[in-house]
């Protein structure tokens, strides 16, 4: 099974 | 005051086909650079950012940055109305909570404005770090857009693997497993034909198809399509807006647990 990665998690906030 | 004109509508209405049904709403920002948007999708996952350069619109007026938000199905509907030939301008007053599109036929016998309601969209503006891609592969949209329909009706996930060899695009499901290779190819006719595999290091990521084939969606807009690929980060899917700018989705990785 894969995970699904969030995209916020690679960008920066703000 | 807000006043742009857009000699090819079609854009804009192929700008809207492509985006409606992976965001529901999102803020549009205008600046003297130009109109611009950056939305996720509703589960976080992917990332649409448009832009179409003031200088790609006939008559360009932005008094001040503003930011409109709307609702992308409701922006659709309305385009939707414009003639494939029609010029669109879009036009807000300062303060106005409404838009106006403004379609007028090649002709100017037939002009049309629709009014539509801005809303308050409290929407998360990311940063998008530069990245330097393993590899960049160059392909025909329609070539992408066919590849990712096929294996979607195999599987949910495709393996992306680049190698010097060309770049596999593969899939499995309950009924069986799917793989296509595409190999460099420069011999063609036409430009817009060829297969560029740019700095082919090999990288391999898994993406889920559902989003993919959505991304597709902007294939009129562009002959050809940029895919950039770096591991563990997410892909890059580029269309190139002739003379304007670009739409660019960005889509999170799946990660082995």
């Amino acid at each position: 099974p894969c995970l699904q990665r969030k995209i916020a998690e690679y960008f920066i906030s703000g | 005051m807000l006043e742009l004109r857009l000699v090819q509508g079609s854009l804009l209405k192929k700008v809207l086909e492509s985006i409606k049904d992976l965001v529901n709403d999102a803020n549009f920002d205008c600046s003297a650079t130009g109109f611009s948007l950056q939305a996720m999708d509703s589960s976080h996952v992917a990332l649409v950012a448009l832009l179409l350069r003031s200088e790609g619109f006939e008559h360009y007026r932005c008094d001040r940055n503003i930011s409109m938000g709307m609702n992308l199905g409701n922006m659709a509907k309305m385009l939707k109305c414009a003639g494939n030939d029609d010029i669109i301008t879009l036009k807000a007053d300062d303060g106005s909570d409404t838009v106006t599109f403004m379609f007028e036929s090649p002709t100017q016998d037939k002009i049309a404005d629709f009014e539509m309601r801005l809303m308050d969209i409290d929407s998360e503006h990311l940063g998008i770090p530069e990245a330097e891609y393993h590899a960049i592969l160059i392909m025909p949209s329609a070539e992408f857009a066919r590849i990712c329909k096929d294996l979607s009706s195999i599987g949910d996930t495709v393996v992306i693997s680049v190698t010097k060899e060309g770049v596999k695009f593969s899939t499995r499901g309950d009924i069986g497993t799917a793989n296509v290779v595409c190999r460099q190819n420069t011999t063609v006719d036409k430009p817009e034909e060829a297969t560029v595999i740019e700095m082919p290091e090999p990288v391999s990521l898994t993406f889920a198809l559902r989003y993919l084939n959505s991304f597709t969606k902007a294939t009129p807009l562009s002959n050809t399509v940029t895919i950039s690929l770096s591991s563990e980060i997410p892909v890059v899917v580029e269309y190139k807006i002739a003379e304007m700018g670009y739409i660019r989705f960005y889509l999170a990785p799946k990660i082995e647990e």
